[in-house]
């Protein structure tokens, strides 16, 4: 992963998964 | 956890979890979230030295001269795809942790002989990850009555794999793994397509699906590997936004 990734976007993206 | 019971099999001997559904008593699978942070994935495209081990591309090549067919067969044998995950710190893989604490349980609560492979806090980058795996082959001696199963087209386009099997190891439906994507329809209905499996990239945000399955080390006693069944692809999104932004950056740069 570049340096661009966004680590509070992809947490964020795991609680949403979790939530469905 | 409270519903699994442990079910014992042959061909290959293995203890696996089991739960009731309507259909009958099935295969306890379990679904973990995450980032793909690592993989070795099919499909298996060039040739490499069997002495010189596993690389990244996870190729192998055939060499049965000279008495060399033991150290192949010992090489092929533990082949495998192979993923590694991460939540970047989420709380999930805490939580996912104590689970998997649980599920070792319900198997030492259920056999005198189950000897836990010590489960190492694994970390990419500092966080927690974890990591699972398939091999591609069986060994012919723990599964004496069973068919091969071709491999699929996508895993071994040039049969590098079907040519390597010999006599003494065998490609099983159960040494597959499902890769797919996961597509929630506008009706909230949720289907599995199926996905070459070169499409996945590090960065992905994939669903896995993992058994818990008992393998036997020594007499009476059985080791728990976690085994990878299913890749399903959930979303690149933050991928693609984040390869995007370097592409810009570097254009900004010349």
């Amino acid at each position: 992963m570049n340096r661009f990734f966004d680590a509070n976007d992809a947490r964020a993206q795991i609680a949403k998964y979790i939530m469905n | 956890v409270s519903a699994l019971k442990v079910e014992s099999f042959d061909e290959p001997k293995t203890l696996r979890l089991a739960v009731d559904t309507p259909d009958g008593l099935e295969e306890a699978a379990f679904r973990v979230p995450g980032f793909l942070c690592s993989k070795t994935l099919p499909p298996i495209l060039r040739s490499v030295c069997a002495r010189g081990g596993i690389d990244g591309s996870a190729s192998v090549t055939i060499d049965d001269r000279d008495g060399r067919r033991n150290e192949v067969v010992e090489h092929a044998k533990k082949l495998r795809q192979h993923v590694k995950v991460t939540a970047f710190g989420s709380t999930l893989y805490s939580t996912l942790q104590e689970k998997a604490a649980d599920i070792f349980k319900v198997f030492e609560d259920n056999s005198h002989h189950i000897n836990i492979r010590p489960s190492d806090r694994k970390l990419w980058d500092g966080e927690i990850c974890f990591d699972f795996h398939s091999r591609y082959f069986t060994e012919r001696k723990h599964v004496p009555s069973v068919k091969h199963a071709p491999f699929p087209q996508e895993v071994d386009p040039l049969h590098i794999l079907e040519d390597l099997k010999g006599e003494d190891l065998l490609h099983l439906e159960e040494n597959d793994v499902q890769y797919c994507e996961k597509v929630y329809g506008d009706d909230g209905s949720v289907s599995y397509v199926a996905m070459d499996p070169k499409k996945f990239q590090v960065g992905d945000f994939v669903e896995l699906t993992v058994t818990f399955v008992c393998h036997p080390v020594k007499k009476n006693e059985f080791v728990v590997i976690p085994t990878l069944r299913a890749l399903a692809l959930l979303s690149s999104e933050l991928r693609q936004q984040s390869e995007q932004r370097l592409r810009e950056s570097r254009d900004r740069q010349g």
